[in-house]
Order: structure tokens, then sequence, then C-alpha cells
């Protein structure tokens, strides 16, 4: 455990308040992508598997059902919840999931560590994740104009990954024997993705001004 | 190994 894994994870989980606290306070889920949570769902449903039989650490446990516990509070907003459900954005969020699901299932049945059920799931979660923001900035980029709290989890969401990178360059220099290439590829695309997004954001951020996005 | 290192990683 490093100063960069527990900024990343604490940056995850700042990611996941903003936005429960965004749609709980202002009672909207206007700019949120639901097919966006439902892929987070599956990405820690499939990854937290192990969580009753492998137990590593009270901090991972505990991570692991928080990050459970909220991405399906949120989908439960967004679905379930008498106001939010009318504030969501269906029109605009159309993003077709099966483009990134059926690609990352057969990616992690050709590509992963080792060919056991358990080995397969977690590396399509490693892949799923990876990609999962799309549907998110493909809504943002068609509404164009972001609140604060949106751009805000946005942009902590993809903080998060780049602060494992800075975690598995940390482990790669000091520990022995730690290799893990499906991850930092995976990540290093994860946090790619953001890229765009980061530069516009900070230019509105420099500049005080609201965020807005080119088409 | 692709990931096993990092499967104590959430």
């Amino acid at each position: 455990m490093n100063i960069f894994r527990v900024s990343a994870d604490i940056l995850h989980l700042l990611s996941i308040l903003v936005l429960l606290l965004k749609i709980h306070a202002t009672k909207s889920c206007a700019g949120i992508s639901l097919k966006t949570q439902e892929l987070y769902l599956a990405v820690f449903v499939t990854r937290y598997l192990d969580l009753f039989w492998n137990f590593h650490s009270l901090y991972n446990s505990v991570f692991k059902v928080v990050y459970i516990a909220t991405s399906s509070m949120i989908i439960w907003y967004m679905k379930r919840h008498r106001g939010v459900k009318q504030t969501y954005d269906k029109d605009h969020d159309t993003f077709r999931y099966l483009f990134l699901i059926v690609p990352c299932a057969v990616l992690a049945l050709i590509v992963n560590g080792r060919f056991s059920l358990f080995e397969i799931l977690w590396t399509f979660s490693i892949y799923l994740e990876a990609v999962a923001i799309l549907p998110q900035l493909v809504l943002l980029q068609r509404t164009k104009n972001v609140d604060n709290l949106t751009g805000n989890y946005v942009f902590l969401l993809g903080l998060y990954r780049a602060f494992y990178i800075l975690n598995w360059i940390y482990r790669y220099a000091t520990e022995p024997h730690y290799s893990a290439w499906i991850v930092w590829l995976s990540g290093l695309v994860q946090t790619g993705l953001y890229l765009d997004f980061f530069y516009y954001y900070l230019q509105a951020w420099k500049q005080s001004k609201k965020l807005q996005l080119p088409s | 190994e692709g990931g096993a290192a990092a499967h104590d990683e959430l």
C-alpha cells in the first residue's frame, strides 16, 4: 500500500459521493449516463465476486462492498426514484453498451492470465472498466453544457485511474516480481479516454467559467 | 503473468 494507491481509491470514492450528492441534493440526474452506471455495476460485480472467499484486507473488502452498494444506489435513483427518474436524459443516452460488453468478453476469453472462470471474469472487468466511461462522455458531448457536480464527478473519476498508474510505477520500482501488464495497458487506455475532457475541464477552471464542451 | 499481481488492488 502506498500513497498513490490510497489517493486513487479516495478519489474514486469521492467521485461516487459527488455523484450521489448531485442526485440526492438536486433530485436530478440530468447529464448522467445510466448506461455508464450499469457498466460500472457490471465491472464491480464481476471483479469482486471473490469478496466472500478471498479475504485480502479489511480495506479492500470495505471498498468492494461500498462500490457495489453505491453504484446500485445510483442506478436505483435513476430508474426508480419518482422525482429523479423524470430528469434522466433518456433520449441522449443511447449508447449501445453491447458494443462494449461483447468485445471485452471476447478479449477476456483470448487474452487473460489464466484460463479459469474467475480469472476471465476478473480480466473482463478490467477491460470493461477501461471503456465504461464512453456512454457518459458521449452524453456530455451531446448535451454540451456540463453542470459543476457532473463535471467534478467525471474529473475525479478520470483522476482515480491516473493515480493508479503512479501506484503501478511505484510498485514496479519497489516490489520484485510485480508485473501486471493487462491492468497497466487497460489503465493507460482508461486514463487516455479522459485526456480531452481533462483539457476542457482545466481550461474552464483556469478561466473560472462554466464547463462547455465543443462539438 | 498478465494480472495476477494486481489481484490485491481494487
